[in-house]
């Protein structure tokens, strides 16, 4: 369902031109359950917003569903990220001045979604992560991983058939981290295709398949005995 | 060093009060090496922030070096953590318009450093996090475990007697969070407190020293052998 070739992401930094991905080939199909790991500033990021349709590659093509992304504008690749796609961003991306339950409800309210229902969904999903009574606090009023929580809840309003979870668990604790990777593994088991970006070994040995990057390019991708 | 008895921490939320902190005794001593662990919510950043001078206990005291912190002014605190303490906070709070450099730099502007002294010095942190060519990066320039680097490095700055490390490898692969943690653990032996809260087993076994949090209490503070 997604296919990179010889992607290349070039940013202009103050000391020169940062290459932060250098021809990346990765195909992942529809359901799959992938991980993706390597050293601190390899380029994961970077390739988690390309996958995302957050951005475009320098160099290389990207088909997300069978099109090309870059034949699309930007309302249509809005309308996929929006319908589509569940983000978990590194830094949460919370709106400041939005409460949990609004932050969480904001998805829906983008598709289209009648106030009763999302209103319903967000405590939901809120409830689901331990958060029922934070529902009202501002992000600034949480804990590290009380807002990494709503990010999750948040990137699973819509029921996107995609996750892009970029270090899900990393303000979490060992017991909700596994709630969390629980709750995704069984979305995935229902056909959601899930990418995580992780620093953690243990989590990326609960995916079938790891990609490893290192300086920008693709090192190792490999089937593996989930564990 | 740091004495604090019975100390509250109580937020006004939206729904009602939050006791994020419930009836607090720790002491800590000069030179000592403790990691704090415990689930999401439990009061650990809250903790720290008191401990840093940061924030205020709603009931209690907290007597730093010998004073009461609530009998210092608004200047001495912010001398005490200027000159005393480095923070490695949960979510950086790198000041998003400053290059990497100049956050590092700004503990020692403050401090009334040198400008020569102070760049030499940034640049030298900057290249023992591996970040030597991303000094004129902006926050919004780096990955996140390189933001979580320079984060470090300013908390070093002023060669600080305690430094309170909230999550510091969080954003970081195992290979560069190993290299932080042993910088960190070779300033302790020179004679540095340091406060690490963590969410890594593996790195909270690293401490002499193990205070667990659960529900804004101590459930536990035990010394362990270090592994
Ligand atoms: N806007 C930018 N301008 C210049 N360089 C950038 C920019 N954004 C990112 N970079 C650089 O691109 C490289 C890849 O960044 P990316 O965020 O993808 O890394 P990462 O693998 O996610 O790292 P981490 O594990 O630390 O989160 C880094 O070296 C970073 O400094
Ligand atoms: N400004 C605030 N108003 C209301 N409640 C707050 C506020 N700040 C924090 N809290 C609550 O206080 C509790 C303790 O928060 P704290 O940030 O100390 O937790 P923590 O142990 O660091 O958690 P984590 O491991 O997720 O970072 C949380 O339940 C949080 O929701
Ligand atoms: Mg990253
Ligand atoms: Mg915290």
């Amino acid at each position: 369902m997604m296919a990179l070739r010889g992607v290349w992401k070039t940013y202009h930094g103050p000391a020169g031109p940062v290459h932060a991905l250098r021809g990346i080939d990765l195909t992942i199909g529809q359901g799959e359950f992938v991980a993706i790991m390597g050293p601190s500033g390899s380029g994961k990021s970077t390739l988690m917003h390309i996958l995302g349709c957050l951005d475009v590659p320098s160099r290389g093509e990207y088909v997300f569903r069978g099109r090309p992304v870059h034949g699309m504008s930007h309302a249509e690749l809005a309308a996929v990220r929006n319908r589509e796609i569940g983000f978990v961003f590194q830094n949460f991306h919370l709106l400041p001045r939005l409460s949990a339950l609004r932050n969480v409800e904001l998805p829906m309210v983008y598709a289209g979604v009648d106030r009763r229902s999302r209103r319903a969904r967000a405590l939901a999903l809120l409830k689901e992560m331990g958060l029922a009574d934070r529902a009202d606090h501002l992000p600034s009023e949480l804990s590290g991983g009380q807002r990494q929580r709503v990010a999750i809840a948040r990137a699973l309003a819509n029921r996107p058939s995609l996750i892009l979870a970029d270090e899900p668990t990393g303000a979490l604790d060992s017991a909700t981290g596994r709630d969390v990777l629980q709750l995704l593994a069984s979305l995935n088991r229902e056909g959601v295709t899930l990418v995580i970006i992780t620093h953690d070994e243990q989590v990326g040995r609960m995916a079938p398949r790891m990609v490893r990057l290192l300086d920008g390019r693709v090192v190792s991708d490999e089937r593996q005995v989930q564990g």
